[in-house]
């Protein structure tokens, strides 16, 4: 598994 | 960075400012649930622990700094400075019906097993329900100060353009998570309620009554 993609967001 | 995360950044930080200063400037917490203000807080926490970790951008840390500062602001506003003006008795969801299975949920669905994943996805799913308290409070009493729908208008609007966001990242970048977008069709579901009577009566800024 990879962490969320969406890490860049508040 | 599109024009729907800016815009939405940008609710969501009017939306922390409005209430921070409403209750700083009218020195009462009346009508505001405590209880959603605290999972605020633990959301951006919980969320935000990579700021000693990895640096994104320096937006991206200026506003996780705000945010989680306006967040515990308006805790402590809440629940020291103007506790006297804290209305308990309407603030009475039971949040552990949250915490717990959220807490469960982000530990049997997360992208991965890892103690940050695990945090960054509890926050996710909180967030959905973090305003619960706050909606039940304003049904049991009925009402809510013009200033409060203004709030709940940019909050619930925020994560309404997130989706957005997430549409236009899938069609340009061609990536999405299904974690963060279930969660945020959810927590937007449970604004659409309260979007239609802030639009329908929102006009006449009377007292929002249910």
């Amino acid at each position: 598994d990879t962490e969320s993609p969406m890490k860049d967001e508040l | 960075m599109n024009v729907f995360r800016l815009t939405g950044d940008l609710s969501h930080l009017a939306a922390i400012i409005i209430l921070l200063l409403k209750i700083w400037k009218s020195r009462s917490c009346a009508g505001i649930s405590g209880k959603s203000q605290i999972l605020f807080a633990i959301v951006f926490t919980t969320r935000y622990l990579d700021l000693l970790t990895s640096f994104i951008s320096l937006y991206n840390t200026c506003m996780k700094v705000i945010y989680i500062g306006c967040a515990y602001a308006t805790v402590y506003l809440i629940y020291a400075k103007f506790r006297a003006t804290y209305d308990g008795n309407h603030d009475s969801f039971r949040v552990e019906f949250l915490v717990v299975p959220v807490g469960g949920l982000s530990v049997l669905i997360n992208h991965d097993f890892s103690p940050l994943e695990i945090l960054w996805t509890f926050s996710i799913y909180l967030e959905s329900v973090a305003i619960l308290p706050q909606l039940f409070m304003i049904s049991k009493t009925g009402e809510a100060e013009t200033i409060t729908t203004h709030y709940l208008f940019c909050l619930g609007l925020y994560r309404a353009l997130y989706l957005f966001n997430w549409i236009w990242r899938f069609y340009f970048e061609g990536f999405f998570d299904m974690i963060a977008i279930v969660a945020g069709v959810v927590q937007t579901v449970l604004y659409c309620d309260f979007f239609y009577l802030y639009v329908t009566k929102g006009w006449f800024s009377r007292p929002y009554r249910l």
